[in-house]
């Protein structure tokens, strides 16, 4: 009968996208350090 | 033209050379890259492919020699020893040092180099994983391309092209790492493929471009899946991959829908029908800009909905299964003429078979994506006649249309699979068709139509209890269900043209009966 | 033999070659099995390194607090406004970090918008006096960051900038 997929970790009622904090396959954590972000070349 | 050992020394020391740069001191950098340059190692060449395939050696011979347990031996996942990843990492910082300050012109040559890099980097794993087989250990080259990704997909902030390519890159890297190819790479593999910096990024950038990429990739893991997944009991490592799946599923079920309604049908083929739950997350994805209606609204018209006239836009290519098998010519030919008494109509169970060795190897024997590509490609067609014929009609399926309907080319193909075939034929056919029951759309309400047509018509109590049975068993399992199967299911218990609570099969069983007792409250 | 739930045809009939890949194949996943990436696997701690190495005493902290990469800790200091100098510093003296881009965001969300050409944030002083597809021209609060080598021009504080045009394409 399948799982309950809410129960895989990921909050899937989530308004923001979940690939920023995607951990990894394995984990039902949010991914540690710093999420994805670039810095525009002018700020250097 | 060094020989092997006078070379391996010269790029030891230079690698040595490098670890001992100052990490923060880029200022370093720029010299030792043009010293490699100026000592000819990075045109390119066969002497290029030799130096990164000694430093990949060294690097992961580094971290392997720091495990903690020898990794011979079978280790419990808790058990998984520390492991230094030094040399690795400096290696991923000479590598994107080198892409970074290599004096060469923007564009192509660092590309290629890039590519050339990857390439040794696949090779090695490749060899590596054929000749350690059970004591192979992924988690060195992981943590490479862990240091790859974020470096190199991000080289050229500015110029997007050119991070399009890095990406294409890796994924034609990952393909050729897929599990199918080097089993013992699995997870590691999954977690790269569906990591932050790559996925995503595929998916996002150069509007939709990457998309065929993500889509090979999630075919090779499910092709991979596919013969482990057909019985029901998993082993512990294969649930464990089979759980990850449903997570990326998820993350694009919800991040990206789009991607998962556009190659919905390439995913059917691969998905075995026993993954009921896996292939309603394919199914229920829609277009976020979409709003659907509650199933459950008392009188909802799915006629009058605006979206249900529009068809879905499909990516997969519907009728490539039918060419390879030699068969669209037949059916347009037949879809055409609708020559009564033709040899289509009577050999055609008889094509969507398996050679008796294919079906040892399928686990069934029926073709099933011919029998997916068939279903919709002649469905299309139809919908594209119905249109055709009464353009300003609100829809493609009410019920007016039935007699004009019923004498379509389309629908005999349908009735004839649904009489000719046998239980397992037939109960494939049927998926095929439930597998278009999806968001609203032109399509999704034609098939819908098609199942509550064969369920009125075939008087065999056996079809209708069929039939029953493929919505009930995707109903029944645990969220989510496609919209369009709910609205089918709920049409055909309600309606009383289908006499459905008559019919003997509800009361097969005491359980069977609570079970649709239980349907009938909640679908009021 | 209707649907799935119950017994399946595969499994039983595979042929060699198929039965062979599969068995390896699934050898070769649980020999994986055991050797998992494991979270530290993918952590890559983004070293900060200080950009003049300075002894300090051992009981000063020696590595940043994990509270520098919360965006709470950031938007925080963007509400209570008394913190718009502790954004600029990180903008500034923290380059390409995770902090120069959770301060960046919480000055645009006070309306500061950075000039490309000037490296500077400005802030509408008053609603510009002309305002066209290509400028806007008026009075504007600055963050002057310079602070001149021989210290005669006292920056690192806000200033007002009159008649000054601000050109979009270099709004960042």
């Amino acid at each position: 009968l399948g799982m309950d997929l809410t129960t895989l970790g990921l909050n899937l009622n989530s308004t923001e996208n979940l690939h920023k904090t995607f951990g990894s396959p394995w984990s039902d954590e949010p991914a540690k350090g710093d999420p994805e972000f670039n810095v525009p070349q002018c700020y250097y | 033209d060094l020989d092997a050992a006078d070379f391996r020394e010269q790029a030891s020391k230079l690698f040595e050379k490098w670890c001992e740069l100052p990490s923060t001191d880029d200022a370093a950098c720029p010299d030792y890259i043009l010293q490699l340059h100026q000592n000819g190692l990075l045109k390119g060449d066969e002497i290029t492919d030799r130096f990164f395939r000694l430093l990949t050696e060294i690097s992961v011979a580094h971290c392997l020699s720091s495990e903690g347990i020898n990794s011979s031996a079978m280790q419990s996942p808790q058990q998984v020893q520390s492991m230094s990843f030094l040399a690795i990492d400096i290696y991923g910082k000479l590598v994107s040092s080198i892409l970074k300050y290599c004096p060469v012109e923007l564009g192509s040559s660092k590309f290629f180099l890039l590519s050339k890099i990857l390439a040794v980097t696949v090779r090695f794993i490749q060899k590596d994983a054929e000749e350690r087989k059970g004591s192979f250990n992924p988690r060195p080259y992981f943590r490479l391309f862990i240091n790859f990704l974020p470096d190199l997909s991000s080289l050229e902030p500015v110029v997007d092209g050119a991070n399009f390519q890095i990406l294409i890159a890796f994924a034609n890297a990952f393909h050729a790492l897929q599990p199918l190819k080097v089993p013992a790479f699995s997870f590691a593999w999954l977690e790269l493929v569906s990591h932050r910096t790559f996925m995503p990024k595929l998916l996002t950038v150069n509007a939709q471009k990457g998309w065929p990429y993500i889509q090979r990739l999630l075919v090779d893991l499910l092709q991979f899946l596919e013969p482990f997944l057909r019985n029901a009991e998993m082993g512990q490592p294969v649930n464990f991959l089979y759980k990850g799946t449903v997570r990326v599923l998820l993350v694009l079920l919800h991040d990206f829908p789009e991607f998962l309604c556009d190659y919905h049908l390439t995913f059917c083929d691969v998905i075995p029908p026993s993954c009921i739950q896996m292939r309603n997350i394919i199914l229920s994805a829609f277009p976020r800009n979409m709003r659907l209606p509650d199933p459950s609204t008392p009188n909802l018209k799915i006629d009058l909905l605006p979206e249900i006239r529009e068809p879905p836009r499909i990516l997969s290519e519907v009728d490539a299964a039918l060419k390879i098998n030699q068969m669209k010519t037949d059916v347009d030919e037949y879809l055409k003429t609708r020559q009564q008494g033709s040899l289509f109509l009577t050999e055609l169970k008889q094509r969507l078979l398996l050679l008796p060795s294919d079906a040892a190897f399928a686990g069934t024997r029926y073709n099933v994506p011919l029998i997916n590509s068939l279903v919709l490609y002649v469905g299309m067609q139809a919908i594209q006649q119905l249109q055709a014929r009464s353009p300003n009609s609100q829809s493609t399926g009410n019920s007016a249309l039935w007699p004009e309907f019923s004498l379509g080319a389309s629908l005999d193909i349908y009735m004839t699979l649904i009489l000719d075939l046998d239980t397992e034929g037939r109960y494939l056919f049927l998926n095929a068709v439930a597998n278009q029951l999806r968001y609203p759309n032109n399509h999704t309400h034609y098939f819908s139509f098609i199942l509550l047509y064969l369920f009125a018509k075939s008087n065999q109590e056996i079809i209708q209890e069929q039939i029953t049975r493929v919505l009930l068993e995707r109903l029944i399992v645990n969220k989510p269900h496609p919209w369009g199967l709910l609205i089918t299911f709920i049409e055909l218990i309600k309606n009383p043209r289908y006499n459905f609570w008559n019919r003997s099969f509800i009361r097969c069983a005491p359980e069977i009966e609570k079970l649709f007792e239980s349907v009938a409250r909640s679908c009021g | 033999d209707l649907g799935t739930i119950g017994d399946n045809l595969s499994g039983s009939t595979i042929n060699s070659g198929g039965m062979h890949d599969q068995m390896y194949n699934l050898q070769m996943l649980e020999a994986a099995f055991c050797k998992l990436p494991q979270p530290k696997d993918s952590e890559r701690p983004r070293t900060y390194t200080p950009r003049h190495l300075a002894a300090t005493p051992p009981s000063y902290p020696q590595v940043q607090a994990p509270t520098v990469n919360l965006p709470a800790f950031w938007e925080r200091l963007g509400v209570e406004g008394y913190g718009t100098d502790t954004l600029f510093f990180a903008f500034y003296y923290q380059q390409n970090t995770y902090q120069q881009y959770l301060a960046a965001k919480e000055l645009k969300k006070q309306s500061w918008r950075y000039h490309r050409k000037y490296n500077t944030w400005f802030q509408r002083h008053e609603e510009p006096k002309v305002a066209t597809d290509e400028y806007e021209q008026g009075t504007y609060v600055y963050f002057d960051f310079h602070i001149a080598n021989d210290d005669s021009q006292h920056g690192w504080c806000q200033r007002i900038k009159t008649e000054f045009t601000f050109e979009y394409n270099y709004l960042e």
